[in-house]
């Protein structure tokens, strides 16, 4: 729309159309072409130009919070990662050991996903790819029992990072969900303050559905993070932006590729660029 | 629900014998906001739309209806036909008269494609067929023990080469193998890809070209969200799918990506995967897709 000279309502229509696209969803593109809206009207905004200047400084703003990882004086420092099936989850558990391991961070794995077919063959593929261990039991076995082994050998062990994979569950199935609490408070048996981190994997070629993923797993597990995969495809990933904005918590990293460096810490400015691409 | 919402929309007017622009503005405006909430794409809603408003405009309200009953059934109704109403295709594979049948699996990362095999697999057993399960995925890691591991559940034979760096090959291979051991059926689980990876979508089409599948699969999951048109699209021209199997049904995701990607392939849904185990597959229903997008 930088074709435009002014503004007027086909280019708020455009605009509208370019966050709907984005997955950025109804109410959150709304709310932001809202937030302009007073400007637009009062002149204080007279051109496209800086009319999307505006719109990407609201955007920005929503997105712009510490998304440093949470700090503690224990060890191991315990993260827990989880999410819907096929989000990305296991392969971005081992983009992250590899990112630990070469900031000098002892790095152990847990096996946490117990029920899908090969889910501890593909992570223990990765571990001995990335040179990290694994601590797994046989497949059918409890989740929160490897992961308060996993817990217990790390701190026998001193070692400094423990990433935990769970499996994919459907936020709407109540007893996985549980399970899920369950797996939180047996790792508080070994370490009160475990789980320190815990990421919720999201897709980007999801939709809306993702806001009620994040608002479902923060509800029953409590989040501190968001991981966004699949940034390499031409999704956008918009859904995040409602997501951040209704609960304030941050996007941590991103992944945008199967490769085992194809992840990076999420950048709030870059993020907003190639949202107008 | 969008039906309380209507229902509220109508109210407001006296008793409506005709509708008209007047009456239905407001009432397209929600059905739009519904769809859009529900992942529809933004252009396909517009034309979705644009062929509501043509069917509705001038439409008589029979004395046993109110103008809501009648409006939200145009829309319904509209939806169940794009969704394939008319196609009868849904729950079915296209078996060749001479055996095997040969099925190929496609699409994004982590949609479902070695899951919704196996289920395929067991369906088709059940049918009393004869089923090869091809291990066509040789990047990811564990995906040829994933497919072994739900071939041993099913009881169903896998052909796996775990040497071979040759996705096209281990397929034409798996196709010598089935002719050989007479099977009836052989289904190829393929790699998860990107449909703007070059090099990965051209090894598709020339594994296409090597087997020539009687079904090509389309594998989406159920909360993809704008994106579903350029991804389906792209699959589409590169292989011309003959079918579209939409997983994760069991969630609450409300499915719109099933109107945008039949509207731009035209081609059928064929089935629905409605949880984790092989038995959770089911045939695709077109009026229950509509009435769980509209919410
Ligand atoms: N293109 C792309 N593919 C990705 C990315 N992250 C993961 N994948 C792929 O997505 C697929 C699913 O990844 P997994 O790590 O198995 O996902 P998961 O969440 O652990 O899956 P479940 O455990 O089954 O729920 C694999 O084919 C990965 O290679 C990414 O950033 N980009
Ligand atoms: N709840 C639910 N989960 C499903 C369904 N279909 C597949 N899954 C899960 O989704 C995840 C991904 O499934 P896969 O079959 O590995 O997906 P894929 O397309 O083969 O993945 P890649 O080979 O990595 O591209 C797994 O955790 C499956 O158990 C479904 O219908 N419902
Ligand atoms: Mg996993
Ligand atoms: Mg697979």
């Amino acid at each position: 729309f930088l074709g435009r000279k002014e503004i007027d309502d086909d280019l708020l229509e455009e605009l509208e159309e370019l966050f709907i696209t984005s997955d950025i969803g109804v109410e959150t593109t709304m709310k932001i072409i809202d937030s302009v809206r007073d400007q637009v009207d009062r002149k204080t905004l007279k051109n496209p130009e800086d009319l999307k200047n505006a719109l990407k400084e609201q955007i920005f703003n929503i997105l712009n919070i510490d998304n440093s990882l949470v700090q503690t004086a224990d060890r191991p420092y315990v993260m827990m990662v989880v999410g819907v099936n096929g989000t990305g989850k296991t392969t971005s558990i081992a983009k992250m050991a590899k990112m630990f391991k070469e900031q000098g961070l002892k790095t152990c794995l847990a096996a946490g996903d117990t029920f899908r077919a090969a889910a501890i063959d593909q992570l223990c593929v990765w571990a001995d790819r990335v040179d990290v261990p694994v601590v797994k039991q046989s497949a059918g076995s409890d989740s929160a029992a490897v992961i308060f082994d996993a817990i217990q050998s790390c701190k026998a062990k001193n070692f400094d990072v423990l990433i935990c994979d769970t499996a994919g569950r459907l936020q709407t199935k109540v007893n996985l969900m549980k399970e899920l609490e369950k797996i939180v408070r047996v790792a508080k048996k070994e370490l009160p303050d475990a789980p320190h981190e815990v990421l919720l994997v999201l897709d980007a070629t999801s939709g809306q559905n993702a806001l009620s993923q994040a608002l479902k797993f923060h509800e029953d597990v409590g989040l501190t993070g968001l991981v966004l995969t699949k940034l390499d495809g031409t999704a956008k990933g918009g859904a995040i932006i409602g997501i951040v904005d209704e609960l304030r918590v941050p996007v941590k990293f991103i992944g945008f590729g199967e490769g085992i460096d194809d992840l990076k810490p999420f950048d709030a400015q870059n993020f907003v660029e190639a949202l107008f691409d | 629900t969008l039906n309380d919402k209507l229902n509220g929309v109508f109210k407001k007017l006296k008793k409506q014998v005709r509708l008209d622009e007047n009456n239905i503005t407001e009432a397209l405006k929600m059905v739009r906001m519904a769809l859009l909430e529900a992942d529809v794409n933004y252009k396909v809603v517009k034309n979705f739309i644009g062929s509501v408003q043509a069917k509705a405009m001038g439409e008589e309200v029979l004395k046993s209806l109110t103008p809501d009953q009648v409006f939200i059934k145009i829309v319904h109704d509209e939806l169940v036909e794009i969704l394939g109403g008319k196609d009868y295709d849904e729950g079915k594979i296209r078996l060749n008269s001479q055996p095997p049948t040969v099925i190929m699996m496609a699409g994004l990362q982590g949609s479902g494609k070695t899951t919704s095999a196996g289920k395929l697999a067991g369906l088709l057993m059940k049918q009393k067929r004869n089923v090869l399960l091809v291990a066509g995925d040789i990047y990811r890691p564990a995906a040829i023990d994933q497919l072994e591991t739900l071939g041993k559940q099913l009881n169903c034979d896998v052909y796996s080469d775990r040497q071979s760096r040759d996705a096209v090959k281990i397929a034409a291979d798996a196709l010598a193998y089935a002719k050989k051991t007479a099977k009836d059926v052989v289904i190829i689980d393929t790699a998860g890809r990107l449909h703007i990876d070059e090099e990965l979508m051209a090894e598709l089409v020339r594994t296409k070209e090597a087997v020539t599948p009687d079904e090509i699969l389309f594998v989406a999951d159920a909360m993809t969200g704008q994106d579903a048109v350029n991804v389906a699209k792209s699959f589409n021209e590169s292989l011309e799918a003959t079918g579209i199997i939409l997983t994760k049904m069991d969630g609450d995701a409300r499915g719109g990506a099933a109107l945008s990607i039949k509207e731009v392939t035209g081609k059928p849904l064929k089935f629905i995967g409605t949880g984790e185990k092989m038995t959770e597959f089911e045939a695709f229903y077109p009026d229950r897709m509509a009435s769980r997008i509209l919410g």
